[in-house]
């Protein structure tokens, strides 16, 4: 994670962060992710209970002590650096809205989690260092695959994140001051297509 | 994103874009960012969405031995640029920003926002580093010391000037009345009007510097820090590499 006091430079340093984190997690074993996964279909939405593990798990990392996860279906174990990618996660994660968090699980359980992926990454690569409002084109493949209840969700996902999406023109509005939140979603979507797919 | 978080965030974008001013993520801890508290830092933190700091409900005052305090420990400033800072609030806290995507929303703010920074004068903070050592025994630092946490000393907020009340009402329709968000609960978390009264003195935004303790009870405040530095002398912390979760 980049250093406080650091300044980040663009989106490029964020794609590497999030990259190096993902492979961490990616590292885990089969049975590890898919702990991990359930345990997160579980905790999505309730906001509070993901704080309390991620503070739970900031425990763990100080003192090394066992942690209990109710959805887990088998003991993992997990090496401190694994520990640190999750608790990236869960930094982004409970960044967003309970809402999101749960839009987040249905686009899952609907496999659109690449396509959303994707329509963040574009933006975000076109965007990051762009310090004023504006309309910008939306290219139109980045959502040609999704049918009109899967483009709702989306639309809904990304929305509460601040980037508004219209489908008509198609374009969408960047607002500077919501980059933080769709870093984290980009976060978010990276993890949970990571733990999907596998 | 709460409105308290909405406007905290904008604020430190506004007054320092891509720099280390961080907002305050909850109301309800501002008591424990005011200039001289210690907090801690995540461990696993970043500033593209926001390093964040755990209060602990310690100053640096109350972890030195006994003495004199500054009768005056802290620079205050007033901003001068409340039109651009109510110009900016004004889109910022607009729910439907967020919930436009399909919906309607009205946004009612019967008040305006007024800042100023309080930072830790670097005379005090010679002074005290010249006349005060830590107390040594004091039981936080015991534990934080076991803990090899890092910990962080405030040293410039930026608090209301006057008590504000932001309001914003937000009905959405369109995409979330769709039969298949029902399920989902997201009507309500977007049907919703709400307020928030910021008190007087509220700290939105703070800058932190890193707390360097050497041998029992040596202090520093230095003025730049990183991720290598440590709080506590290395090799106090005992070493742990695996940990198991279980069912």
């Amino acid at each position: 994670a980049s250093d406080v006091g650091e300044v980040h430079e663009d989106f490029k340093t964020l794609k590497e962060e999030v990259q190096r984190e993902t492979r961490e997690v990616g590292r885990l074993s089969q049975v590890g992710q898919g702990s991990l996964l359930s345990s997160l279909c579980n905790l999505l939405g309730k906001k509070k209970e993901l704080q309390d593990l991620e503070f739970e798990l900031e425990g763990a990392l100080d003192k090394g002590h066992e942690v209990t996860l109710e959805a887990l279906p088998k003991d993992v174990l997990l090496s401190k650096e694994s520990m640190g990618a999750i608790l990236y996660f869960l930094g982004a994660l409970t960044v967003l809205s309970e809402a999101q968090q749960k839009l987040l699980a249905k686009s899952m359980e609907k496999k659109i989690l690449p396509v959303q992926l994707k329509l963040v990454e574009s933006t975000l690569e076109q965007n990051f260092l762009q310090e004023k409002e504006g309309v910008f084109p939306l290219r139109p493949e980045l959502l040609s695959s999704l049918r009109e209840e899967e483009l709702t969700l989306t639309e809904a996902l990304v929305g509460l994140s601040g980037l508004e999406v219209q489908r008509s023109s198609p374009q969408y509005m960047w607002d500077p001051d919501t980059l933080p939140r769709l870093c984290a979603l980009y976060a978010g979507l990276s993890l949970l297509q990571l733990l999907a797919g596998s | 994103m709460t409105m308290f978080e909405n406007v905290t965030r904008a604020l430190a974008r506004q007054l320092n874009p891509h720099g280390d001013l961080t907002p305050l993520d909850s109301l309800i801890d501002f008591k424990s960012f005011r200039p001289f508290c210690v907090v801690l830092r995540k461990r696993k933190s970043t500033l593209f969405w926001g390093a964040r700091y755990l209060r602990t409900d310690y100053s640096l005052l109350g972890l030195l031995e006994p003495g004199t305090s500054p009768t005056d420990p802290t620079d205050a400033g007033s901003f001068g640029f409340k039109n651009m800072l109510d110009a900016h609030l004004e889109g910022e806290v607009d729910v439907p920003r967020t919930v436009k995507v399909k919906g309607t929303a009205g946004l009612s703010r019967n008040s305006t926002l007024e800042v100023q920074t309080l930072s830790v004068a670097p005379t005090a903070l010679e002074s005290l580093h010249k006349e005060r050592k830590l107390a040594a025994d004091h039981p936080f630092l015991k534990e934080m010391r076991e803990r090899g946490e890092n910990l962080y000393v405030v040293m410039e907020v930026v608090e209301t000037v006057q008590e504000v009340t932001l309001e914003r009402a937000g009905k959405a329709e369109g995409c979330f009345s769709l039969p298949f968000f029902a399920p989902l609960g997201l009507q309500g978390s977007v049907n919703h009007k709400e307020a928030v009264t910021i008190p007087k003195g509220c700290v939105l935004a703070f800058r932190v510097r890193q707390l360097m303790i050497s041998g029992q009870d040596e202090w520093d405040i230095p003025h730049l820090y990183n991720d290598s530095m440590q709080t506590f002398p290395a090799g106090e912390k005992p070493e742990e590499e695996k940990f198991t979760l279980i069912q």
